[in-house]
């Protein structure tokens, strides 16, 4: 999902 | 990881670097916004919070730790060991009104109603919108030191580079994260204005950035 993907971005 | 990812992250790594060496080797911190860099902090801080409930990788987790230790050693520059030199007639941007709408907004709009979450909404929203302080100021005197708009050139590069990624990663991935995405569009028009000056008057010119 979007919300556990956005965290590889700083 | 793609080219505009890694030098969006580079941008902003340069970014921080420039300021901090600025204020380091002049010894002084005249003409910037100890508000913008108090509210840089509160957004690394906020966003990665993750460095201790997911490991992502050695890049993300190195990134993340330097980015917020540059951002506190460059507030206790600010605050502290040059404080003297610290314009607070200046820069007089009223922080509440930036954070209250942000911090409402992130309670409003999340991908999840858990506190890392809304805490990583607030920071991507008070990002976009941490720079006006500093721009505010410069608006403020009238002008900039070109070292100064330098480090605002790298910064509003680095978002601009996280657009085009974003663009990547869609067309490649199908990965489209519209609170990061908007956010990002909102923080680059601000610069805008700011990117008009420094090619005309910057680059061109010599010295200091002067306002019309």
């Amino acid at each position: 999902s979007t919300a556990e993907n956005h965290k590889d971005e700083l | 990881m793609n080219i505009f990812r890694l030098s969006g992250d580079v941008c902003h790594l340069v970014a921080i670097i420039i300021l901090f060496l600025k204020i380091w080797r002049s010894k002084s911190c005249a003409g910037i916004s100890g508000k913008s860099q108090l509210l840089f902090a509160l957004v690394f801080t906020t966003r990665y919070l993750d460095l201790f409930t997911a490991f992502i990788s050695i890049y993300n987790t190195v990134m993340k730790v330097v980015f917020l230790v540059l951002a506190y050693a460059t507030v206790s520059l600010i605050y502290f060991r040059f404080r003297k030199s610290y314009d607070s007639e200046s820069d007089s941007f009223r922080v509440e009104f930036l954070l209250v709408p942000v911090a409402g907004l992130s309670f409003l709009e999340n991908y999840s109603f858990t506190p890392l979450e809304i805490l990583w909404t607030f920071s991507i929203y008070l990002e976009s919108v941490a720079i006006l302080p500093q721009l505010f100021m410069i608006t403020k005197t009238g002008e900039a030191e070109s070292i100064t708009t330098h480090y605002l050139f790298f910064l509003g590069l680095y978002r601009t580079l996280y657009l085009a990624n974003w663009v990547w990663r869609y067309h490649e991935e199908g990965f489209f994260d519209q609170i990061a995405v908007v956010s990002g569009v909102v923080q680059t028009i601000f610069y805008c204005d700011f990117f008009y000056l420094y090619f005309t008057r910057v680059l061109r010119g010599s010295g200091k950035m002067t306002l019309p």
